[in-house]
């Protein structure tokens, strides 16, 4: 049997609401050590998406027998929808579930939601992911990095990241013309996740579509800094740090061989 | 424009 009990609906809400446009069908995997992990591919097999809720992400956690629930994402963000972002939200499952229990708790009133979603079974590959060597690694304010895929979205349908010793260099060229943000690395003291962090072994120039970063930035919610993994002709890893556990995106670069 | 690649050509399905 599976009990897994958020203290707050909202965490499970952001995950879904960063995940659901890119993969509609995935399987939630579930064991005692843990907890939930997911792994999904969108459908032009550009992004992978990782996801580890680990035990300590939910107020309870129990997992008697690893289990695989197959979800609908669009299905399970509709019934997420119902529930109020500070209820406590609690996943149940039986062993050999053909549905998944969803409750919501009111903290301050006695109202409880209950809600069934049906599994599903899904054909997914599993792939391979190394842990890699990266060329530069990048920690930077999420909401700095959301708005400038989102602004140089407009201008062009590709993304350029440039990484050197002093600065990182997002640059984006289309019809209209062409524009450019440098950040230097920086730490504040006051407010440590407003901190610019570059560590660098090999300065790195790569691209990337804007339509996929546009969905990556969704998890800004999650998560107040973003760490980018890059390397060269390899695909680069965006990291929103869960409460315990993480949410990854791995996305391929374009480029020429 | 440079092509954009897949995450299979780097990731191997297992």
């Amino acid at each position: 049997m599976l009990e897994g009990k958020f203290d707050q609906a909202s965490l499970l809400k952001k995950i879904i609401d960063s995940i659901r446009d890119s993969v509609k069908l995935c399987n939630f995997n579930c064991s005692q050590n843990d907890g939930i992990t997911v792994q999904a591919i969108d459908d032009s097999r550009v992004l992978l998406i990782a996801l580890k809720m680990d035990p300590g992400c939910f107020q309870e956690f129990r997992c008697d027998r690893d289990m695989v629930l197959g979800l609908d994402l669009e299905s399970l963000g509709k019934i997420l929808k119902q529930g109020n972002n500070e209820d406590y939200l609690t996943l149940i499952a039986e062993d050999n579930p053909d549905s998944l229990l969803i409750v919501f708790e009111d903290k301050k009133k006695d109202r409880i939601s209950e809600f069934s979603l049906k599994l599903m079974d899904i054909d997914s590959d599993v792939l391979t992911i190394d842990d890699m060597d990266n060329d530069c690694s990048i920690t930077m304010p999420s909401a700095d990095f959301s708005k400038i895929a989102r602004d140089f979205k407009t201008m062009s349908e590709s993304l350029q990241i440039i990484v050197t010793k002093e600065s990182v260099k997002f640059k984006a060229e289309g019809q209209i013309g062409s524009g450019s943000v440098i950040f230097k690395p920086h730490t504040d003291l006051d407010n440590p996740d407003e901190s610019i962090k570059i560590d660098m072994n090999q300065p790195v120039n790569l691209t990337f579509g804007a339509k996929y970063l546009n969905d990556i930035v969704k998890a800004s919610t999650l998560s107040s800094t973003i760490t980018i993994k890059l390397t060269d002709k390899a695909p680069a890893l965006f990291e929103f740090k869960l409460p315990s556990g993480y949410l990854r995106y791995y996305l391929a670069p374009k480029f020429e061989d | 424009n440079k092509p954009q690649l897949t995450i299979e050509e780097f990731f191997p399905v297992e």
